[in-house]
């Protein structure tokens, strides 16, 4: 089972073209594993991008040093899916 | 305990022989409304179970609903199981959806990617695709929300079998897509397309492929705005509203493209909540607030449907 131990979802606010282009190429990298969410569409459109812990470090240098402003929606996705199996769980019971 | 939908919980999610037993107590509970068929299997061979919900008649005009084709998008398949069970509760009770059943049929499939949800809940919660191999490729899975043929190949879809927007070899390459454009086809009489996905809150109708407006824009812009309206009514979520292209981006071979290439004038995809904190891990505390809120902008649609036959 894949587990997503300090993954993150950042979500991103890109505020010209040129920060969607850096965006999507963002996304092509495979060896960062990312998975975007919310895919970027246009500027002032939230773009939500699932970071997995190892490329964490890279993905939020790369946000600052190209000034394209974040915020972090979800701290750990493992936390999240941890909580929804324990509420599947106690329904069941 | 006997088996009954009344023991159901729809404030939790479920798994698919959760979903798949509960669909049959609702047969049991409603048998002169509700039956279930197949129409098709998927990749890896599960049943692509669609309830049908029917007062009489022989091939009524119908409307079609789909919830799940994205596998992790959670909320939609559970909110699917509380609207189909409203259907059949409110028939005789609430006068719109007694008078839309008692014209017309309405077809829904819960769990249109079954692959992929069972893998959600055994390996990989974040799943999209469908589970299909992709010859030459490490990859596996296409979206089956770009293999529909409309618009198919173009650059709202990606050619790399390793991207979640992966259009796949051909269109209509996917049984789960195919087995609906071949129950469509097939029916020859449905009216009405409501794909149903998360997150966003949106409410999208034709074109995704073409940012060049549809023939009915000015109708099916009007009909989503009062939908959205009346959904913000029950507890004040926001919706946007418009066509694919103009309201996120450009994005080819989708669902409500290729019916509403096909004739049906009426297909809408809405995008559920979150309204910005969970994305696709929505929790179940959301699952019932978020199907009430559905439910008017869902009869707005079908009324309007059965109120301007074409």
């Amino acid at each position: 089972e894949q587990l997503f131990v300090g993954d993150q979802v950042l979500r991103i606010t890109a505020s010209n073209e040129e920060q969607i282009t850096l965006l999507r190429a963002l996304g092509e990298q495979a060896e960062l594993q990312v998975d975007f969410w919310l895919d970027p569409t246009s500027p002032g459109h939230p773009a939500d991008l699932r970071v997995p812990f190892p490329s964490l470090q890279a993905v939020k240098i790369f946000l600052e040093s190209n000034s394209i402003s974040y915020s972090i929606m979800i701290e750990d996705v493992q936390e999240l899916v941890d909580e929804e199996k324990r509420a599947m769980m106690k329904s069941r019971r | 305990i006997e088996r009954s939908t009344r023991t159901f919980d729809f404030a939790s999610y479920h798994t698919i022989d959760e979903i798949y037993d509960w669909m049959d107590m609702l047969v049991d509970d409603h048998p002169s409304l509700v039956s279930k068929i197949q129409i098709g299997q998927s990749y890896e061979n599960r049943p692509l179970y669609v309830l049908k919900f029917s007062t009489g008649g022989s091939n009524r005009p119908a409307i079609w609903l789909d919830t799940g084709i994205h596998s992790r998008e959670w909320i939609t398949q559970a909110t699917g199981v509380w609207t189909a069970n409203k259907i059949a509760e409110e028939y005789g009770q609430d006068p719109s959806i007694t008078a839309i059943l008692d014209s017309m049929d309405i077809f829904f499939e819960i769990v249109t990617n079954p692959d992929g949800y069972a893998f959600t809940h055994s390996s990989n919660r974040m799943w999209r695709k469908t589970r299909s191999i992709n010859a030459g490729s490490h990859c596996v899975g296409v979206d089956p929300n770009r293999n529909w043929d409309a618009g198919f190949g173009g650059a709202g879809s990606s050619g790399n079998p390793c991207s979640e927007t992966y259009r796949g070899p051909y269109p209509h390459s996917e049984s789960e897509v195919k087995a609906i454009v071949d129950f469509i086809r097939g029916h020859g009489n449905v009216k009405s397309v409501i794909s149903i996905h998360s997150y966003s809150q949106m409410l999208l109708f034709p074109y995704g492929y073409k940012t060049a407006p549809a023939p009915n824009h000015q109708e099916l812009n009007e009909l989503a705005k009062k939908a959205v309206s009346d959904l913000a009514a029950v507890y004040g979520t926001k919706y946007t509203y418009g066509s694919t292209a103009d309201t996120i981006y450009l994005a080819d071979g989708t669902t409500i493209d290729w019916a509403y290439d096909n004739g049906v004038k009426y297909s809408f995809t809405f995008e559920l909540r979150d309204t910005g904190r969970y994305g696709f891990l929505l929790p179940s505390t959301q699952i019932i607030p978020t199907a009430t809120e559905t439910w008017p902008a869902l009869l707005d649609i079908m009324s309007h449907v059965l109120e301007h036959p074409y």
